[in-house]
Parts: C-alpha cells; structure tokens; sequence
C-alpha cells in the first residue's frame, strides 16, 4: 500500500517541434520524455521503504541498472489496454510503424512482447507497483549486502503477503520468474538509444545520457 | 563518480 501511494502521476510527453522530420520528433519527445522520468523516478526511489538506508554508492548502482526496467514496467502496464500500440505516455502512444521508422524495431517487438506477457498475467495494481521496486532492488550490490537484502527481503515479504490474499498457487514465483524477460527488454532498449545517440547523433540530455552510459 | 554526476547530485539532494 505504500508503494501504491508513492506512486507518480504519469507524465505527459511534450511534442517536439525542433524538426519536421516526423521520425526524429518521435525520437526526441520520446528522448526528453525518458529524462523527464528519470528524474521523476529517482524522487520515487527515495520512498520506496529501505531504499535510503542503503549506502549513496548502492542507491546509484541499483538505479543504474534498474531504472529501465523500471520505466518499461510503467510503459507495458499502460499498454495493456490498447491493441497493437505502446503507450509511452497517454498522448503517446507509438505503433509499430512509427517505432520503425524511429529506428527502434526492436525496442517496439520487445516492449510489445512484455506487453504480452504482462497481459496473459493479468497484472493488479498492487503487483505492477511492487515489480517495478523489485526490478530497481534486484541487482548486486557494490557496498553493503546486508542492507541490500533487507531492502529485497521487505520487497519480497510485501509480495508474498500480497499474493496470501488470492487464491492463485505459484502467482509470487511466477510474477520473480518474469523479471529475466524485463531485463533483457530493458536492455534491448538501453542499447537502442545508444545507438541512435553513437550512430545517429541523437542529442540526448544530460541525465538520460549519464544513465545510458551506465550500462553501455 | 564525476562519471555519474547528476545521479549523484540527484540523490543526495534531500526529497
């Protein structure tokens, strides 16, 4: 219920206009979007119960490696209602064609099949806000081990206390079994804005950057 | 860690 509370309104994208090029405005209001919840997300962090207790070196590590899986967790649960379109943000939504023509074919088949999956599952609420704290705790910690598993402990417990309400057998193993398949998509698209930045000289800001080059 | 300013800023600003 704590995680439910903290969690942010989702942001809107504000449309670029720097170009006419309708590909490379995609591009860019998605760039700036992703930045803007970066910062967002970090505020979120914050609160999540134990997350401060950990050492500034830890919190920085499991940011730096969970905060796209974090993000798509957000992007998958607001796409489940819609056919065929990722809803990076609700005046965002971006079909497969328009993620090709961006040059991101392969981020739109993996979020879209994340998607998928999340959907046959029939995610709640409750269960979206606690995997996407499990996504940002899941990781090695650099620092402290102690207080990283207290952290993933209160994760887990919350969870398994959740899934003790419903009826489902297997739900909480079944909900940890799918957070291989948010790496490799977040990884996939972590990759893919590198690229577009390295190969296309993409601008991108300076926080989403900093991130970016965390994983590359 | 200068690598990693902003995040580093960022999080030791207090909420």
């Amino acid at each position: 219920s704590h995680l439910l509370l903290t969690e942010p309104a989702p942001l809107a994208a504000n449309q670029d206009n720097s170009t006419s090029d309708s590909s490379l405005r995609t591009l860019l209001t998605l760039c700036d979007l992703l930045n803007r919840e970066l910062l967002v997300l970090i505020g979120w962090a914050k609160q999540i119960p134990g997350f401060s207790e950990l050492s500034l070196v830890d919190q920085m590590s499991l940011l730096q490696s969970g905060w796209m899986e974090a993000l798509l967790v957000d992007v998958a649960w607001r796409s489940q209602a819609t056919g065929e379109e990722l809803m990076f943000a609700g005046n965002l939504p971006l079909d497969e064609a328009q993620c090709r023509a961006a040059g991101l074919a392969d981020v739109y088949e993996a979020v879209r099949h994340l998607t998928v999956r999340y959907r046959a599952m029939k995610l709640s609420p409750d269960e979206v806000v606690t995997l996407k704290a499990m996504a940002l705790a899941n990781s090695d910690p650099v620092d402290c081990l102690d207080s990283l598993q207290r952290f993933q402990d209160g994760l887990h417990e919350a969870l398994q206390e959740y899934e003790s309400t419903r009826r489902e057998q297997n739900r909480t193993g079944r909900l940890l079994m799918s957070l291989p398949l948010l790496r490799q998509t977040a990884d996939r698209a972590v990759q893919a804005l590198l690229r577009m930045h390295h190969q296309h000289g993409i601008p991108i800001h300076k926080l989403l950057l900093e991130m970016l080059n965390a994983k590359a | 860690k200068e690598k990693h300013k902003i995040l580093h800023q960022l999080l030791q600003n207090s909420t």
